[in-house]
């Protein structure tokens, strides 16, 4: 554990804890999409299924773990409950088109293809973390589309885009600090979700300077 | 090898 990851870590909750307040105090779902919400229940579900058979008690970063993982798959359950039935009226079903077959057979194949042993656990983790690095883009597509986003969904993503920068420097300070930590596979899918939100972050910082709501050229 | 052993991560 370092200070990288576990500020990553707790950034990646207050983004969670962000879009609820959104979803929360404006009452509608607009401009938040549906399909990275449920890629990220996906991702959750079938990164964290070493819950079924790893011991909590185990030790003091297994419970840290554990912790998250519930909270994470049980948060973004909650997210895709609002959207699909509390605040279903004002959801963006027009706008939020993105074909998601494009993102999860391309993954289901790098998965495949790709881990670091040949276990069905191993397969299937895997495959979350390239899930992972592509679930944003429906989001990123909405967001093109509609040209203008609510401040506390633009604050989601932006904390989203950081906490992946902190789990970049997490690798960067593992790297350094323990000789056997050679995950390849984090590291190219970790490099290119981080990548994704380099235009996003741009105009994030740029409507900022301004004190203005975040419009897309 | 723990399967924690390798995914200690989030």
């Amino acid at each position: 554990m370092n200070l990288f990851r576990l500020g990553g870590d707790l950034l990646h909750v207050f983004s969670i804890f962000v879009l609820t307040l959104k979803i929360k105090t404006s009452k509608n779902v607009a401009g938040i999409s549906l399909r990275t919400q449920q890629l990220y229940l996906l991702v959750f579900c079938t990164r964290y299924l070493d819950l079924l058979f790893t011991n909590p008690f185990r030790s003091g970063l297994t419970m840290y773990n554990t912790v998250f993982k519930i909270l994470f798959i049980a948060s973004s359950a909650y997210i895709v409950y609002l959207m699909r039935k509390k605040y279903k009226q004002t959801y963006s079903v027009k706008d939020d088109t993105f074909r998601v077959e494009f993102l999860i057979v391309p993954a289901c194949l790098a998965g495949t293809l790709f881990h670091y042993r040949n276990t069905f656990f191993e397969i299937v983790w895997a495959f979350s973390i390239y899930m992972e690095s592509v679930a944003i883009i429906p989001q990123l597509y909405l967001l093109q589309k509609t040209g203008e986003v609510e401040n506390l969904t633009s604050h989601y993503i932006a904390c989203l885009g950081g906490y992946r920068a902190l789990y970049l420097l997490n690798w960067v300070w593992r790297f350094f600090t323990e000789p056997r930590y050679r995950h390849w596979i984090e590291w190219i899918a970790g490099t290119i979700q981080t990548a994704l939100y380099a235009d996003f972050f741009y105009y994030y910082f740029l409507n900022k300077t301004k004190g203005q709501k975040l419009k897309l050229p | 090898m723990l399967y924690e052993t390798l995914h200690d991560e989030l």
